[in-house]
């Protein structure tokens, strides 16, 4: 399967 | 006190139509350096983030920082009632449940004003970290703009491939397949007709086309386009908009589970 991760998997929470 | 005026309106109308189907809602930070706006889509796989400085307005005061909600659709309703040619200015009290937009034709003979609605948005901003990537490419932002268009109509997801024999768009889907190559090319006499490929190591990775799409909503408002890759991480694509500031958009590659 063919996914997509979230942005928060790449950037940081302030 | 907030107070933001641009002689180029313009400008904001193309930004909302830019973002508003990317991002319903969100908040316009405002502080004594500028506007900004960080936002997801409901589906978090992608960013929009938008710099205006304060030296980019012909007028700008902001006596406290204030975040201020805004949903893109109502905020696009408004400005279309703008002329192209208009004057506009943003204005809101400290606290405002409101910003007031208003509106002055060039020769002064017409000026109106609209209240903007505010809402309460509770937003968690991302550190975007500064970082060298493996491929950079500077296009004009019409051929991205036709690029991800017409591959749109072949398939649903894109591999760009940077090589250094160019980066290069492949798609398939019913119809068949499709390639598109772009090469270095200098000779343009216009810096804005350029392609400049700046390769660090060959990187070759995969997105969904419907968001690249998206982002080319913001073609007019800058004649290049920048796109930034590196192996497993989002696509970083970059407007200038003039001396105003930037309207980069992040979207996560598709990867193998």
């Amino acid at each position: 399967a063919v996914g997509q991760k979230s942005m928060t998997s790449f950037f940081a929470k302030k | 006190m907030f107070e933001a005026r641009i002689t180029q309106g313009s400008v904001l109308k193309k930004l909302v139509e830019a973002l508003k189907e990317l991002v319903t809602e969100g908040n316009f930070d405002v502080s004594s350096t500028g506007l900004t706006l960080q936002a997801m889509d409901s589906s978090h796989v992608c960013l929009v983030s938008l710099t205006l400085r304060d030296d980019g307005f012909d007028h700008y005061r902001c006596d406290r920082n204030m975040a201020m909600g805004i949903h893109f659709g109502n905020l696009s309703k408004i400005l279309k009632c703008a002329g192209n040619e208009d004057t506009i200015t943003l204005k809101a009290e400290d606290n405002a449940d409101t910003l007031t937009l208003m509106f002055e034709s060039a020769n002064q003979d017409r000026i109106s004003d609209f209240d903007l609605k505010l809402m309460s948005i509770e937003s968690e901003h991302l550190g975007i970290p500064d970082q060298d990537y493996s491929a950079e490419i500077k296009m004009p932002s019409a051929e991205y703009q036709r690029i991800v268009r017409d591959l749109t109509s072949i398939g649903d997801t894109v591999l760009i491939s940077a090589t250094k024999e160019g980066i290069k768009f492949s798609t398939s889907g019913d119809v068949g397949t499709a390639n598109i190559t772009l090469r270095h090319n200098t000779t343009p006499e216009k810096p804005e007709e350029q392609t400049i490929i700046d390769l660090k190591e060959p990187v070759a990775l995969t997105f969904a086309l419907r968001y690249l799409n998206n982002f080319s909503k913001a073609t007019p408002l800058a004649p290049q386009v920048k796109l930034s890759l590196t192996k497993d991480l989002p696509i970083f694509v970059e407007y200038q908009v003039g001396d105003l500031g930037n309207v980069r958009f992040f979207l996560a590659p598709k990867i193998d589970d």
